[in-house]
């Protein structure tokens, strides 16, 4: 029943983190129930969500070497609508211990498979800054995947080898991955780099690029250090208010 | 003969190749020689030095899965005292390639064992935003470790997972591995969070932190789009000026 977005881009540091949480809040703020789950090993989502580093008993870590989600590996968040699968560093043994399984890039989509989701409207995976075996199992996993884009030069060169691999996960065993939308992040209208990032991404892109673009904003990059999305943390900044914004391109689809 | 600096930081975008790219620059101009190699598939630091993509015959994986740095293996850059051993995304199949070999975090160093590098000064390391088998291979090859702490607060989360993992690579293979320093970047004096980063940095690390601090500058980010570092790009530019001041810095401890 649940909707399962990926966020993902393997250049690093484009905002997919802020892009997770902020989304997540803008959703469940809109009335939906939202579970976010961290497949970064650097538990950057399970942070601004408000987890203690040494409150995260069970993790995504369990999800993918175990069957199905079960629901103590759910924790709640002092969000309402919003539910959390935390990580922790043990996740990335988790490259190392699925390299001998076979379909070792499909079992998370297996793992949903045999899990009752149903209360969720929405799934969102926050993928680490790579193209291994997590980001991978969340593509074979997701239904679709949003690109954060940072509005910088090496941002903009990665994307070409971002839109290759979906090609190669479509291929592998996900044929109706559909890319959600390119969000362009960190946008500084002042800045003819990011003038010029938009430009090349919308003429090359076309309507995969959202409308709204994400401005840089302070309030977002201090919101992390209070455990919340910039939502809760300074609700009428320019950067709550564009991942509203987003969130209504998104749930606009439904 | 050379001095081998590894720049790493598993948090994605905190500057690394950005370090990479103007620490090499400023210590060409100081009259050193540099060899750069691009241990990330993205490739950005080639392209910084304006290595185009579809010019790189020979690469950082062909070094990886070879047994010397062969002379045909290094480029030549526009900038006088740099040389380059390029990437392309080739590279992210030797995570795959090495997984199997015996003492596969320490071919690197082999390599480098069986190479004649003595005519540069220093080799710098630019590392994927991961603590994958490329950068272990470059933290076990290296003398020291440089690391960009973007002023950020997800940046600061990471550095205490990126100090335990020197710890393991100290037991695994390289026990002399030395931090050369912490360098603070994307700095913005106006920003509450830059400050409180600096604070928290030094007074953890104390010495380790480099006295140079680069600065939040948009000349930075715009030069790679003209495929050289920021000391070419504009030689007057704070960032410059900051890379010239952290070269300095590292100089005078020869
Ligand atoms: N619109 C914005 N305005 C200002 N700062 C931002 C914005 N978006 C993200 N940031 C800050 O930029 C940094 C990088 O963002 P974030 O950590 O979300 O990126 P990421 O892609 O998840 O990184 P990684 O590749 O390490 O997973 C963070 O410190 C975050 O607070
Ligand atoms: N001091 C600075 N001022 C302004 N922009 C900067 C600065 N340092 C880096 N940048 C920009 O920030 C972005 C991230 O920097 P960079 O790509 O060097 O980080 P990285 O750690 O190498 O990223 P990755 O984790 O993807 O390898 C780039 O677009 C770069 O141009
Ligand atoms: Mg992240
Ligand atoms: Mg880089």
């Amino acid at each position: 029943k649940p909707k399962i977005f990926a966020i993902a881009n393997q250049k690093g540091g484009v905002g997919k983190t802020t892009t997770t949480l902020n989304l997540a809040a803008a959703i469940a703020e809109a009335g939906f129930k939202v579970l976010v789950m961290d497949l970064d090993p650097q538990g950057n989502a399970s942070t601004g969500l408000g987890s203690h580093a040494d409150a995260r008993e069970f993790t995504t870590y369990d999800v993918l070497i175990g069957t199905n989600v079960e629901p103590r590996f759910i924790q709640k968040t002092d969000i309402e609508n919003i539910d959390l699968v935390p990580s922790t560093t043990d996740l990335s043994s988790a490259d190392i211990e699925l390299a001998s399984a076979k379909n070792r890039s499909e079992k998370l989509r297996k793992v949903f498979g045999n899990s009752d989701l149903s209360k969720y409207d929405y799934v969102l995976l926050d993928c680490p800054p790579s193209l291994n075996v997590l980001t991978v199992n969340a593509l074979i996993a997701a239904h679709a995947l949003i690109i954060p884009l940072q509005s910088e030069f090496f941002a903009l060169e990665g994307l070409s080898q971002l839109l290759m691999s979906v090609r190669e996960v479509r291929d592998l065993g996900n044929p109706d991955l559909r890319i959600e939308g390119v969000v362009l992040t960190m946008y500084d209208a002042r800045n003819r780099l990011s003038l010029q990032v938009e430009e090349d991404a919308r003429e090359n892109l076309g309507e995969l690029v959202f409308k709204t673009v994400i401005p840089r904003n302070v309030r977002i990059s201090e919101a992390p250090s209070f455990a919340m999305p910039v939502l809760s943390y300074d609700s009428r900044s320019k950067g709550a208010e564009a991942y509203r914004a987003l969130a209504q391109e998104i749930l606009a689809r439904r």
